[in-house]
């Protein structure tokens, strides 16, 4: 899991 | 963005079209279920509460299909349950909605990246949206049959996830991007799907309507 916590689809 | 996701996208448009046309042009939503449509609804609206939060300026396309997904799936229900409330099928669309939304809230506070509320609700319509379209497949099991129309509804709305884990498979190898949450619950709606799949491509493909052992 890369830990980002935005996530960037639909 | 690569392919997958990008004709993911689409096929979600395509599917959310489709049913605006059916219930628009023939005035009415019969064989579709009001409270699935509810579930999408909340779902957009839960997953994209950041357009009400801090909103930016429509710089980008995702902004514009975040606003036509929340407005396209609010106006549905307004057909429904409002324009040509008369034609819906109340009877048949039977399924209780608690029993979807409880445990998905419920496992949004259980399992999820991060504990904060914008996190937690976008972990809950993720965990909804997979389960949401079960009202309209009970209702398609009460009534015995669905539409043509409705059937390349319901054909566009599986894909789009279905495409979407495809798109998961590509950013792994690719990217090294994991959502785990995600690809969990994309492959649980895409199963849900698979009856319904086989229906449609032995019979829709070939001109016949899916008229379900009732």
């Amino acid at each position: 899991d890369n830990g980002q916590l935005y996530h960037d689809e639909l | 963005m690569n392919i997958f996701r990008l004709f993911g996208d689409l096929s979600h448009l395509a599917a959310i079209a489709i049913l605006l046309l059916k219930i628009w042009k023939t005035r009415s939503c019969a064989g579709v279920s009001g409270k699935t449509q509810l579930l999408f609804a909340v779902c957009f609206i839960t997953r994209y509460i950041d357009l009400f939060l801090h909103f930016v300026s429509l710089y980008n396309t995702e902004k514009v299909m975040k606003l036509i997904y929340i407005s396209a799936s609010v106006f549905t229900c307004y057909l429904i349950f409002f324009k040509f409330k008369a034609t819906y099928d109340g009877n048949h669309d039977s399924m209780r909605a608690e029993f979807l939304i409880v445990p998905a809230a419920g496992l949004a506070c259980l399992i999820n990246t991060k504990f904060d509320a914008i996190e937690i609700l976008w972990t809950f319509s993720i965990y909804l949206e997979a389960v949401a379209i079960l009202p309209q497949l009970f209702l398609i099991s009460k009534t015995g049959e669905a539409e043509t129309i409705t059937s390349h509804y319901l054909f566009a709305q599986g894909s789009y996830r279905a495409l979407y884990i495809l798109n998961w498979i590509y950013r792994y190898h690719y990217e090294s991007h994991v959502d785990t949450i995600a690809i969990v619950a994309g492959v649980v709606q895409t199963i849900l799907y698979c009856d319904f799949f086989y229906l449609y491509i032995t019979k829709v493909v070939k001109g016949q309507k899916i008229v379900l052992p009732a």
